[in-house]
């Protein structure tokens, strides 16, 4: 006893009532048959398949795909779809059915082909159940001169012939005529080339945040920003000093992602470093204390901190706002972030909404963190019986 | 599974069962950290809503509960936006449980791989799940050892789908060794260095795992999902309170 479709209601089935009453019209999704004249299907199937899922992992969706390449019957993939996602008659919300003929001669034609490699046609598309096209009290279906002999995951050569979409332009010919390897660029299969590699991906790809191509170009150049504005993983633009202050001003809230780092210094010693602002600043340890190494830690993914005395004295200077250090060989000002004087008493989740910039570092520490990441994929020891 | 064997309780403790009523047992899950399980989306399908779910840990035996189990409730489910039900891509989902499991030897997280971390054609992994054997469905968790197919060579099994980088199959021509119905969401590990088991996959497709037509089965490819997954515990973990 199963769960009926949404239109139904979610009650269960009584006992017997199996789904008897429960048809109706749902959208076709099943990918080999998304060409129909027609849109809407009704379940089960005539392969006996509840669900367009069920349809779309069975046996007969790849024994039909893989049998339409023969050239055997024209119209074998119509014949094919109208039995995997029958049309839906919208008044009735009942399927019609195939005409016999079209079953008939899809049989004729095409079950030899199978017989060669020594498969068999399925067993539940029996002929007869079909009405007549001539029948009076029955419709069903008859393929119009212009349906598509090949299903969206098919190529039809210049011969008619349908090979597989995987296969055109792959280098080798397919088609008799070789008509699957011709106009292969992807502007002539409306798709968008990666500069670099020769990779096509949709056009509904590109700039939506996703990288495809692999030098990610298709997320390159989708927005200009102002001066003062950085652009966010999705290309909206959000004002520089808005990044990492504890609020997600991007939509996709990647102004503060990656926010907290630690950075190793000369001496191997992990600082603890905040981009706030877009500019990497070292947090002074004046009134540090230990759960905020555990946040710090736990907002980069590392499990625990493991370093007793977090904070490193440094050696010679004030108390100061800014740190002179060597980059790259070019002297830079290093800034610094102070704890709020409140801290305490905010209600905040990151440990950067609890920094804040321009103030004196009197103890002339900086932070230094040590994190373990968390234990993982370790299974039991095995137990072990004397024997 | 089909052509597995009944694991030893405790032997995979990453595994878990996400279930809903009236039906039990619907997909398999896999812990990442004390509050987070991966899963596919396509478990989702139709039912989204949170609460109608629970997951369940330490068990073996889906008809004996155990002293070892756990259950959690779901607080939020995250579908990766570019799942597509037609086509089966980008089939994977994050669950966050309403408290954190307890660490037990029989309730422990698996390892992620990084985003560069790819398994290697011919290794051999481990596919665990309560899903269909071909004859039944099994009361205990059954496990499987099957061998990484590359894409191009899994793409000449399936004529009707396009074998995309998002997925990774395993398995064997013969389908002796595949996942089925019920194994959905549940794990594909393989042994690293150490000892360390890891996570490469979550079982999503392939051909009807008892009809006539076999092949390898398809998951998902967890190394491709990385950077989202993290960012997505992140960004609900610290930002969304």
């Amino acid at each position: 006893c199963i769960s009926c479709p949404d239109p139904c209601g979610t009650s269960l089935c009584e006992t017997r009532n199996g789904q008897t009453n429960c048809s109706h019209c749902e959208p076709i999704t099943l990918e080999l048959c998304m060409n129909l004249p027609y849109n809407y299907t009704s379940y089960p199937n005539y392969l006996g398949h509840r669900t367009q899922r069920e349809a779309s992992v069975s046996w007969e969706s790849s024994l039909f795909p893989a049998l339409v390449q023969t050239n055997c019957y024209k119209y074998l993939m119509f014949f094919a779809c109208t039995i995997l996602v029958p049309k839906c008659d919208p008044h009735t919300n009942q399927r019609i059915p195939p005409c016999r003929t079209l079953c008939v001669q899809s049989k004729e034609r095409c079950e030899s082909v199978l017989g060669i490699v020594g498969l068999q046609w399925p067993e539940d598309t029996d002929c007869t159940q079909f009405p007549d096209e001539n029948s009076e009290n029955q419709t069903c279906l008859t393929p119009d001169e212009d349906v598509e002999e090949c299903s969206p995951s098919h190529f039809k050569c210049r011969s008619g012939r349908c090979v597989l979409a995987s296969r055109r332009c792959d280098g080798q010919a397919d088609c008799e005529d070789d008509s699957d390897e011709d106009s292969c660029g992807c502007r002539e299969r409306g798709l968008w080339e990666c500069p670099l590699k020769k990779l096509c991906i949709k056009h509904t790809m590109i700039c939506d945040g996703f990288p495809d191509c692999p030098d990610m170009m298709d997320e390159k150049n989708c927005s200009f920003c102002g001066k003062d504005e950085l652009e966010c993983v999705n290309h909206e633009c959000v004002q520089r000093e808005l990044w990492c202050d504890g609020q997600a001003d991007c939509s996709d809230s990647s102004d503060e992602w990656d926010c907290v780092t630690l950075s190793k210094n000369m001496n191997s010693l992990m600082f603890l470093t905040v981009h706030r602002s877009a500019v990497d600043n070292h947090v002074c340890a004046d009134e540090w204390q230990e759960n905020l190494s555990q946040l710090a830690c736990s907002q980069m993914g590392l499990g625990v901190s493991t370093e007793e005395n977090p904070v490193i004295q440094l050696q010679q200077g004030g108390p100061f706002k800014t740190e002179i250090v060597l980059v790259d060989g070019e002297m830079q000002h290093q800034k610094w972030l102070n704890l709020h004087s409140d801290w305490k008493s905010k209600n905040v989740s990151t440990l950067h909404a609890l920094l804040v910039n321009g103030q004196m570092c009197r103890s002339r520490s900086k932070v230094a963190l040590l994190c373990t990441k968390e234990d993982c994929g370790h299974r039991p020891a095995a137990r072990m019986n004397k024997r | 599974i089909l052509g597995g064997r009944t694991s030893r309780p405790g032997r995979w403790p990453w595994q878990c069962s996400l279930q809903s009523e009236p039906s039990g047992h619907i997909c398999g899950c896999v812990l990442i950290a004390k509050r987070w399980v991966l899963t596919v989306a396509h478990c989702f399908e139709g039912r989204e809503n949170a609460a109608v779910w629970k997951v369940v840990f330490g068990i073996s035996n889906l008809d004996h509960p155990s002293s070892f189990m756990q259950t959690r409730l779901v607080k939020s489910i995250i579908l990766h936006p570019r799942y597509n039900r037609a086509v089966v891509d980008y089939d994977i989902s994050i669950v966050q449980l309403d408290e954190d499991i307890n660490e037990t030897s029989y309730v422990r997280p698996v390892c992620l791989p990084s985003k560069e971390q790819l398994v290697q054609p011919d290794t051999y992994c481990y596919i665990t799940g309560w899903g269909h054997m071909g004859n039944k469905m099994p009361f205990k968790l059954q496990e499987g050892e099957v061998r990484i197919i590359s894409l191009e060579q899994c793409q000449s099994y399936f004529d009707m789908k396009t074998i995309t980088s998002r997925m990774l199959c395993a398995g064997y021509e013969s389908g002796t060794v595949d996942s089925c119905m019920g194994d959905s969401g549940g794990p594909l590990v393989c042994e690293q260095p150490a000892g360390r088991w890891t996570l490469f996959g979550l079982t999503s497709w392939g051909s009807v795992c008892f009809s006539k037509v076999l092949g390898p089965g398809v998951y998902s490819n967890v190394s491709h999902f990385i950077e989202w997954i993290e960012k997505q515990i992140y960004i609900h973990t610290f930002l969304m309170n």
